[in-house]
């Protein structure tokens, strides 16, 4: 028997927008630790790592390691349904092919389910090393999805570069060139307006506009966003869900053919 | 520039 449930279905409704965009479907594996994801998009150019913690739900139960399938469209026409303030209870029985959702109200007055067929889904694991990166920003994550937003329209690629005085993100094409540059904010009074930057050695690498703009759909879970840069590896874009988990996108470099 | 599959920068568990 597998059981989840959260206070409020609109968490469940930003993880769901965090990842429809780059996944069509995708394996949840529940465990008694949580649930977690780990998928390609499409295009094998970017990888999303999704992390909720058994003890960040509500009610948690999972009897049995279980992995589910599911199609994030048709996932998604049913969390359209739900209220942002309803309770939202994933529910599974050991081995089924179905999963179902149920809804309820604030006032317990609506109960909604809504049963949905899984699909076997054969997914490769990769398996990412722990990583020492030369440079770690953390930022506002709204910055990070304007300034993405912004250069998108200047070129297909970004290339982010970070030193000790800050990081800057470039992008050039047809129309001209754009540079933003962020330095680290030396006083702030809320800690989710800081920049900071760990830097050990400088970075510049460049990334694909679309996939990052795709990775700050997850903005709405997250008041800070995370960059992690070495040179030669995979950017890790990180959001940390408050109480519940992270979601860590990461995204190939461009390399000089 | 080229872009190469993020598979190529982990191993398959």
């Amino acid at each position: 028997m597998f059981e989840a449930r959260l206070n409020a279905a609109t968490t469940l409704k930003k993880v769901l927008d965090a990842i429809k965009d780059l996944l069509n479907e995708a394996t949840f594996d529940c465990s008694d630790a949580g649930i977690q994801l780990q998928a390609m998009d499409n295009s094998h150019v970017s990888l999303v790592s999704l992390t909720l913690r058994s003890d960040g739900f509500d009610k948690f139960r999972c009897d049995r390691n279980l992995s589910m399938g599911m199609n994030l469209g048709s996932m998604s026409k049913i969390l359209k349904c739900a209220n942002n303030e309803d309770t939202v209870t994933m529910k599974a029985q050991d081995n089924a092919d179905t999963v179902t959702f149920m809804f309820e109200s604030q006032n317990h007055e609506k109960v909604s389910d809504y049963e949905m067929k899984l699909m076997n889904l054969d997914q490769e694991h990769l398996g990412i090393p722990e990583t020492d990166y030369s440079c770690v920003v953390r930022m506002p994550a709204m910055e990070f999805a304007r300034i993405c937003r912004d250069l998108s329209q200047f070129g297909e690629s970004v290339i982010i570069c970070c030193t000790k005085e800050g990081v800057k993100f470039s992008a050039s094409g047809d129309v001209g060139s754009a540079n933003i540059k962020l330095a680290q904010t030396s006083s702030v009074d809320k800690e989710e307006e800081a920049v900071t930057i760990e830097m050990q050695e400088p970075v510049s690498l460049t990334f694909a506009c679309r996939y990052l703009n795709a990775f700050t759909k997850a903005t709405p879970l997250s008041n800070q966003v995370q960059l992690s840069m070495s040179a030669d590896v995979p950017l890790v874009v990180e959001y940390r869900i408050p109480d519940l988990g992270h979601i860590r996108y990461y995204l190939a470099p461009k390399i000089e053919e | 520039m080229a872009q190469t599959s993020i598979a190529s920068y982990f191993n398959t568990r």
